[in-house]
């Protein structure tokens, strides 16, 4: 089973 | 600020490109150009865009402004554009509207809209455009529209994958699979339809289907898709304008949990 990732988990948020 | 194009339907393919995609946006304008960035609520697709001057017919901004729009409202008096008009927005210092003149000198016709600003405080993710890749595809974005097309009708999962063979795009349904194999090629008679990878190693990534039927909306900016690619990393799907900037998309990974 996949899961989405998240942008989040990748790039900072300002 | 006051832009000028002088093709109402430049502005009109931008909005188009990622109304479904996200709500609301803020453009930051500057004497650079115009610049946004948005992400859609489940915060899995990051939309980017660049407008700089050289898309412009005039372009001045005199001090930097933010206009917050609703999409949806903008695409509505976007309708309006056609390729015999030109557009000017203006926004006044004191920014609370956005104002829209279209202009056909050749039937003596202009028409004038105005747009009331939202303030949008939405996050900003500090995604870096220079951004290295494992893998570099450039292909048409005519061809990369079909198969996506054809590919997410059978599953809500599509897999990229890359090798020195060629890019790889396929789907495993519950009651059928598909792959598409493209391999580079150089079609001298037509430019656009050319396909060349660069990669310093192989990839193999899933998407929803759902975001990259929201991409290929924006296929109508240029004939040509760049697709970059690292490992678990997010993908960047960009649409460059012949004139400069254009609209890019990041689009997180699905992974096997």
């Amino acid at each position: 089973k996949s899961k989405q990732r998240k942008l989040t988990d990748f790039f900072p948020v300002d | 600020l006051e832009a000028k194009f002088d093709d109402s339907t430049i502005f009109k393919k931008i909005i188009d490109s990622f109304k479904d995609s996200v709500t609301q946006i803020n453009f930051v304008c500057s004497e650079s150009g115009i610049e946004a960035q948005a992400i859609d609520d489940s915060r899995v697709l990051l939309v980017t865009v660049s407008i700089p001057p050289s898309c412009f017919e005039s372009y001045r901004c005199d001090r930097p402004t933010t206009i917050g729009v609703y999409l949806a409202s903008l695409a509505k008096l976007l309708k309006s554009a056609n390729t015999n008009s030109s557009l000017t927005l203006y926004v006044a210092d004191k920014p609370d509207e956005l104002l829209l003149l279209f202009e056909e000198p050749k039937n003596q016709k202009s028409m004038e809209y105005k747009l009331k600003l939202v303030d949008i405080t939405a996050d900003m993710l500090e995604v870096d455009s220079d951004m290295k890749s494992d893998v570099t595809v450039e292909m048409s974005s005519v061809e990369f529209t079909k198969t996506v097309r054809d590919l997410t009708q059978l599953s809500d999962s599509f897999t990229v994958s890359v090798t020195k063979d060629g890019i790889v795009f396929s789907v495993q349904g519950d009651t059928a699979q598909g792959k598409v194999l493209l391999q580079p090629r150089e079609d001298l008679a037509d430019e656009s339809n050319n396909l060349s990878i660069s990669m310093s190693k192989t990839i193999d990534l899933s998407f929803a289907s759902k975001y990259l039927l929201d991409i290929i909306k924006a296929a109508s900016i240029s004939n040509k898709i760049f697709l970059k690619f690292s490992d678990d990393t997010p993908a960047l799907f960009e649409f460059k304008m012949e004139k400069g900037g254009g609209v890019g998309f990041y689009l997180a990974p699905k992974y096997d949990d």
